[in-house]
């Protein structure tokens, strides 16, 4: 997966993802792709979350799956997690839920929480830095002020680390794809460097919901586990997803 | 551009979308949280049941290759169901209204939603 929150020059925080998922679960040799992947596909929806007939939140979903992975609470914020790998895993936190500790949230139960009940960015941000969770996971979170956008790092029982848009510094995007933005990805599987040149190349100027499109469609950014593209703006409370193929030669991840 | 990783030059005039990299536009649905939790998603489950069962089918078939003896999957459709009965409501609820109305077994609807944590194994 890659998320990215951006600040245009205007103030306007613009969100992004790519949801990739299926590695390892079946390769089709014919047709050179991910089985499960390919079986995702026709399950992405995008739903209104009503109450009292007025949208409460909007996501990108697999339909079957109760949980949220990719969505905006209108006017307020936006939200989309990423897959962390440690080996403080999440079979230890299915563990002691079986064996009845059962203090740690799902994640996926967590982020619908969220973006059901949380009505503000900070308010958001401080459940999903401190809340137990079953399995370590990214966080990535975009507001609805200027330098509301991080990146929260979890464990399963800590936030390791809190990574914010911060223009003083220039830092007028963060971007996440599956590995902690301190360390150096996997080289097989490094994703954040040619998403972050496309994102320096655009410039802070030039970036836009389309422009954002631009680079989740760049290879291998886009690779054969993507399933799909949303991008989000918190200002008009937009969400657009888009179900993605990825034409050969192409990452297998 | 020809080599792993196939890194691109920086694409651009991709949206909006179209040729080979996009394969469709998303439906919209409703989900109306004033219905009780196991009829939420009934709309929905309706239209993308047969796309459900083949999706499950597909992870169904993974474990059969890992497990042959089918025994994986037994035990997902016999301990899975008293996980969800566990689970905070109105999850709970939800996968229970999902199941009944996909025709799926209990147990591998909760095996879908607690996929993220089971992946990480």
């Amino acid at each position: 997966c890659t998320s990215i929150v951006a600040e245009d020059d205007k103030g306007n925080l613009l969100h992004g993802r790519n949801l990739d998922f299926g590695l390892f679960m079946g390769w089709d040799v014919k047709n050179k792709s991910w089985i499960i992947s390919e079986k995702l596909k026709p399950l992405v929806v995008n739903l209104d979350f009503k109450r009292n007939n007025q949208t409460v939140f909007k996501s990108t979903n697999f339909a079957g799956y109760v949980g949220m992975l990719t969505g905006i609470k209108p006017h307020t914020f936006t939200l989309t997690m990423n897959e962390r790998f440690s080996l403080d895993g999440g079979y230890i936190g299915i563990l002691e839920w079986i064996l009845g500790q059962r203090d740690g949230m799902w994640m996926s139960f967590l982020t619908r929480s969220v973006l059901e009940n949380a009505n503000s960015y900070e308010e958001a941000k401080t459940r999903l830095a401190t809340t137990k969770l079953l399995a370590p996971a990214y966080f990535i979170l975009g507001g609805n002020q200027t330098g509301q956008g991080c990146i929260i790092t979890r464990s399963r029982t800590l936030s390791i680390d809190l990574l914010e848009i911060d223009l003083k510094l220039n830092r007028w995007y963060v971007l996440e794809t599956n590995y902690d933005h301190w360390e150096q990805p996997l080289f097989l599987d490094d994703r954040r460097t040619p998403a972050m040149k496309c994102m320096n190349q655009v410039t802070q100027k030039n970036i836009s919901l389309k422009t954002m499109y631009d680079i989740l469609s760049t290879k291998p950014v886009l690779n054969k586990l993507t399933t799909y593209t949303t991008l989000m703006q918190v200002s008009t409370g937009n969400l657009e997803s888009y179900i993605r193929d990825c034409p050969n030669p192409c990452m297998p991840w | 551009q020809f080599v792993p990783p196939f890194t691109e030059d920086c694409r651009s005039h991709m949206y909006p979308p179209n040729g080979p990299t996009f394969r469709g536009a998303v439906a919209w649905y409703t989900v109306d949280l004033d219905l009780p939790p196991s009829k939420r998603w009934n709309t929905l489950i309706a239209d993308k049941k047969t796309d459900l069962v083949t999706m499950i089918q597909a992870i169904r078939d993974l474990a059969d290759a890992f497990v042959p003896s089918g025994r994986l999957v037994e035990l997902v459709d016999v301990t899975l169901p008293l996980m969800a009965n566990t689970l905070p409501d109105p999850f709970s609820e939800e996968i229970k209204g999902i199941a009944a109305v996909s025709g799926i077994p209990l147990g591998e609807v909760v095996l879908f939603n607690i996929f993220y944590e089971v992946f990480t194994v």
